[in-house]
């Protein structure tokens, strides 16, 4: 199954 | 002190009208290279990063680097109060902590001045590292056809799949009435003639499935530019940038679906 991803999974935080 | 002088007021209208349907509050921060923002959505699926250039301004000026909280919905508010080809001034006093941001427009016949503040706001707000990334699929194609195939798939589902290859960008969406799609073909010049043209850069097809009313929002940025590219990578955000003539861009990330 898929879910929606958030940005915070993608790019480090700042 | 922090001054800047945009020639035309309507850049700043479309832009604060671009983004304020996804984000209600934002820190903008002023720098001597000048104006940037980056934000998210309230579900943080969304990203936003906006970029104006001091030298894209009639004048700049700024003394010392200041970030100022405003909510957009305010903003936009404002500057309805501007008209199109009003010159705006943007300026803010630093000295004891700026707790507003002033705005004056001036007609093009200078009969007429108005002034305008905006009461700031501390925003505590997540910020992220946005990576400089070679994508696999870059689709370059005209923003209000972008637009168009947004609303169009909206009429039938909450997803859309974008699909590149060489050959060109298939938009579908499926719903339980019914399903749709629209197939753009590569062209392989983008010249004058060709305002609707669309050209892809890729080095392998790609594939992302992406919730529409995100997109929706995105395309409020159709009005500021001719052109919109779609960035593409399996498995990492998507980017949409819309170039601002002369002076920067605003770009949107949309966080693709991940298994669970």
């Amino acid at each position: 199954a898929q879910a929606q991803g958030k940005i915070g999974e993608f790019f480090p935080l700042g | 002190m922090i001054e800047a002088v945009l020639a035309q007021a309507s850049i700043f209208k479309k832009i604060v009208e671009a983004l304020k349907e996804l984000i209600s509050e934002t820190n903008i921060d002023f720098s001597e290279a000048g104006i940037s923002l980056q934000a998210m959505d309230s579900s943080h699926i969304a990203l936003c990063n906006l970029l104006l250039r001091d030298d894209g301004f009639k004048s700049y000026r700024c003394d010392r680097a200041l970030t100022l909280g405003v909510n957009l919905n305010s903003l936009s508010k404002l500057l309805k109060c501007a008209g199109n080809d009003d010159e705006m001034r943007i300026f803010a006093n630093d000295d004891s902590g700026a707790d507003q941001l002033n705005f004056s427009f001036e007609s093009a016949n200078s009969e007429r001045v108005s002034e305008f503040s905006l009461k700031l706001m501390d925003i505590d707000a997540d910020s992220v590292d946005i990576p400089d990334m070679d994508y696999q699929a870059i689709i370059d194609m005209s923003s209000s056809e972008f637009s168009r195939i947004i609303r169009d798939l909206s009429s039938v589902g909450e997803a859309v799949s974008i699909d590149a290859t060489k050959q060109g960008v298939k938009f579908s969406s499926a719903g339980d009435a019914g399903k749709g799609s629209i197939l753009l073909k590569h062209q392989k010049s983008v010249d004058g003639d060709s305002a609707l043209a669309t050209s892809i850069e890729i080095n392998e097809p790609v594939s992302h499935s992406l919730a529409l009313k995100f997109l929706s929002s995105f395309a409020k940025a159709a009005p500021l530019t001719d052109r919109v590219s779609i960035h593409m990578t399996e498995d990492v955000p998507v980017m949409f940038e819309f170039k601002i003539s002369e002076i920067g861009h605003i770009r949107f990330y949309l966080a693709p679906q991940i298994d669970d």
